[in-house]
């Protein structure tokens, strides 16, 4: 196995590029990112503000937890609330010319990591399956 | 790299064994697995009947799915409808005894895999998180 090989590995190599990937904007009301969600079936997807910066992920749990009250789902939280004010900030990027290396270390604990340029400006995804593929190759060379 | 070695490690070895797991079963109404679901902060779950036997996964995808209507959510659907109405019956398994490369082509599609033994009761999930864990440690040595 060329041990070599995997190490010369880009994250741009293996990301999904920014127009395929299903985001919501931090303005957005919940309602909105949950609809977004529940269509497309993903779990969570990048938050970006008006300009494209990336500003963070939001999950349907975060959004499922902020409209969980006592006794039961309120459900009106849904078009009075955004989502910035639910979403993680606090969430690790990589850049397109970071190796694979770092990003299987990533990939650990994060399903997808998101992709930003030197700008902040949002630039793709890099998920947990596109690395698995990229391993699985590598160990039947 | 002894690429004999990452081949010598079984689904045994980097399982998360079932009291471990958090689950659901197929009679519960889908109030109480999205409960589950919520609590946990789990996307999707194995679901086993009453004898233990594994049945399926249920994600909050597909619960929230059966509830949304045209105008809106139908949240009294939660307690009139149950798992096994909603759950994901045609998944693949996994025996303790697999090999790791078996695992690793299954991963690529599955975020994780649910581990049965011979009599189809439920043993634990194989889970990206450990499959990516030992190929890190492995890429490293
Ligand atoms: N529509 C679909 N068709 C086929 N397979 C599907 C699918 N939706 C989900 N999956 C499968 O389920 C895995 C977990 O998806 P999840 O939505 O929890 O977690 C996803 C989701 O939160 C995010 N993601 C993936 N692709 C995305 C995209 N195009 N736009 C936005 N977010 C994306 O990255 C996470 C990891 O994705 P990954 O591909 O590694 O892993 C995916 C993929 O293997
Ligand atoms: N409470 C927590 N603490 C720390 N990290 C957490 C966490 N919950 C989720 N994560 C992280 O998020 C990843 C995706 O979780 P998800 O719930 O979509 O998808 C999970 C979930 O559906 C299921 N799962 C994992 N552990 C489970 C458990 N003990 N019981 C039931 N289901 C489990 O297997 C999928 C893949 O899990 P994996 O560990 O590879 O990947 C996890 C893990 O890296």
């Amino acid at each position: 196995i060329q041990s070599t090989e995997i190490r010369d590995v880009t994250v741009g190599d293996l990301m999904i590029s920014s127009e395929k990937v299903a985001h919501v904007q931090t303005q957005n009301p919940l309602e909105h990112a949950l609809l977004v969600l529940v269509k497309t079936g993903y779990s969570a997807v990048p938050v970006l503000n008006a300009q494209s910066h990336f500003k963070g992920i939001v999950s349907k749990t975060m959004i499922i937890d902020s409209i969980l009250g006592i006794e039961r789902f309120e459900v009106e939280k849904l078009s009075q609330s955004t989502v910035q004010e639910v979403m993680d900030s606090e969430v690790p990027t990589l850049h397109r010319d970071d190796g694979f290396m770092k990003a299987l270390k990533l990939a650990i604990n994060h399903p997808f990591i998101c992709v930003v340029d030197e700008n902040g400006y949002f630039d793709g995804i890099l998920t947990r399956r596109a690395i698995l593929k990229k391993l699985n190759r590598h160990l039947h060379e």
